[in-house]
C-alpha cells in the first residue's frame, strides 16, 4: 500500500460519502445519473467477487464491503425510496448503458490476464469502470447548471482516478513483475474522460462562477 | 502481496 493508492480510495470513499450526504440530506437525487450509479454497482460486483474467497487485507475487505453496499444503497434509493425517486431526471438521463456493459464484456472476453471466469468479470469491471461516468456527463452536459455536490462528485471521481495512475507509475518502479497494463490503458481512459469536466470545473471555480458545461 | 494475478488493488 502506498500513499497514492489511499489517497486514491480515500477519495474514492469521498465521492460515495458525497451521494450519500447529498441523497439523504436534501432528499433529492437531482443531477445524478441512476445509470452510472447502477453501473458502479456492477463494477464492484464483478470485481469484488473474491472477496470471500481472496482474503488480502482487513483494510482491502472493509473497503470491498464498503462500495459494494454504499453503491446498492444509493440506486436503491434512486428506485424505490418514495421521496427520493421522484426527484430522479429519469427523461434527462437517457444514456443507452447497457451498450457501455456489452462492449466491455466483449472486450473483457478478447483482453484479459487469464482466460478464467474471475479474470473476465476483473477486466470487464476495469473496462466498464472506465465508461461509467459517461452518462453522469452527459446529464450533466444536458442539465446545463450542475449544483456543487454533484460538481464536487465528479471532480473527486476524476481525482481518484489520478491517483491511482500514480500509484501504478509508483509500483512500476518499485515493484519488478507489476504489470497491470489493462488498468493502465482503461485508467488512462477513464481519466481522460474527466479531462474536460475538470477543465470547465478549473474555470468556474477560477472565475468564482457557477460550473456551466457547454451543452 | 500474493501471486501475480492476484487484484489487491480496489
Amino acid at each position: 500500500m502506498n500513499a497514492f493508492r489511499l489517497a486514491g480510495d480515500m477519495t474514492h470513499l469521498i465521492t460515495v460519502l458525497i451521494l450519500l450526504l447529498k441523497i439523504y440530506a436534501t432528499k433529492s437525487c437531482s443531477g445524478i445519473s441512476l445509470k452510472t450509479q447502477e453501473l458502479y454497482v456492477m463494477v464492484f460486483v464483478a470485481r469484488y467477487l473474491d472477496l470471500f474467497t481472496n482474503f488480502i487485507s482487513v483494510y482491502n475487505s472493509v473497503m470491498k464491503v464498503v462500495f459494494v453496499t454504499s453503491s446498492i444503497a444509493i440506486v436503491w434509493c434512486m428506485r424505490i425510496h418514495p421521496l427520493v425517486r421522484r426527484t430522479y431526471d429519469k427523461e434527462q438521463d437517457t444514456f443507452r448503458h447497457y451498450f457501455l456493459v456489452a462492449g466491455s464484456f466483449g472486450l473483457a472476453l478478447l483482453f484479459n490476464e487469464n482466460f478464467t471466469f474471475r479474470e473476465v468479470c476483473w477486466a470487464f469491471s476495469i473496462y466498464l469502470e472506465a465508461v461509467a461516468i459517461l452518462p453522469q456527463l452527459v446529464l450533466l452536459q444536458r442539465s446545463g447548471n450542475v449544483d456543487n455536490l454533484t460538481g464536487q462528485y465528479v471532480f473527486f471521481l476524476g481525482a481518484y482516478r489520478v491517483f491511482y495512475i500514480l500509484n501504478w507509475i509508483y509500483r512500476y518502479f518499485t515493484e519488478k513483475h507489476f504489470s497491470r497494463w489493462i488498468s493502465w490503458i482503461a485508467g488512462l481512459v477513464q481519466t481522460a474522460l474527466y479531462a474536460d469536466f475538470f477543465y470547465y470545473y478549473f474555470i468556474s471555480w477560477k472565475n468564482n462562477s457557477k460550473l456551466q458545461l457547454p451543452a | 502481496v500474493g501471486e501475480k494475478n492476484s487484484h489487491d488493488e480496489l
